[in-house]
């Protein structure tokens, strides 16, 4: 899975 | 997405409908705390930097990001310019140094990373776990709310409560999602904060009758 920078919730 | 996450969201976006909604349609502000708007405000802006800096993650997420700053500011706006001579500062006497400056220590104690955008999102999830306390004080303070203050702290409230179920969902059915402990931790602990007032709303707001402390 790629990795995702940053916060993905509210 | 899953369900608990976008009725969470949702119950954050009918908050602030309702909160704009009471002071409009009374053309007051009374009963809603200014301390505690205010650092809502400061929730959004310090969590919301990256905004500017991180890569694109979707539209919902960017423009729910914008519609929480910028509703927020609305709100700080309208409070302390046409109805600030409905808020009474006699009763809304929380100190909120103490709440601003434990978050800070909490956010600098243990960031997700040592860097000026974790450290400050980090503190604008502790900040918002506590964020409600100068509204639940004032509303003890006078020992009864105006129904549709209470319709609002309450959608507030249930907003970070439906992120529990949510983050167990992630947890058991998304492989991708990473979870993040500060957030799970300071969410557990906001909901915590709300267990008496929603005691007290479904009890009694939830029958129709007044919300008046015992």
């Amino acid at each position: 899975a790629e990795k995702v920078e940053g916060h993905d919730e509210l | 997405m899953n369900i608990f996450r976008m009725l969470g969201d949702l119950s954050h976006l009918i908050s602030i409908f309702i909160l704009l909604h009471k002071m409009q349609t009374s053309k007051s502000c009374s009963g809603v705390s200014f301390k505690s708007q205010v650092l809502y405000l400061v929730v959004y802006v310090f969590r919301y930097l990256d905004l500017f800096t991180n890569p694109f993650m979707s539209y919902y997420n960017t423009l729910m990001k914008i519609v929480f700053i910028a509703s927020s500011a609305y709100t700080i706006y309208l409070m302390s310019t046409v109805f600030k001579p409905t808020h009474d500062p006699a009763i809304d006497t929380f100190k909120i140094e103490y709440l601003l400056g434990g978050s800070l220590v909490m956010a600098l104690l243990f960031p997700p990373k040592w860097t000026f955008m974790e450290i400050s999102w980090a503190f604008s999830i502790w900040l918002e776990s506590v964020a409600i306390l100068p509204q639940l004080f004032m509303v003890q303070r006078t020992g009864e709310a105006e129904t549709i203050t209470t319709h609002y702290i309450f959608a507030l409230g249930a907003y970070r409560a439906l992120y529990i179920p949510n983050w167990i969902w992630r947890y058991m059915f998304d492989k991708k999602a990473k979870l993040e402990t500060i957030a799970v931790v300071a969410g557990l602990a906001q909901t915590l904060l709300y267990s008496d007032f929603f005691y007290i709303y479904w009890t009694k707001v939830m029958k129709g009758k007044k919300f008046q402390l015992p």
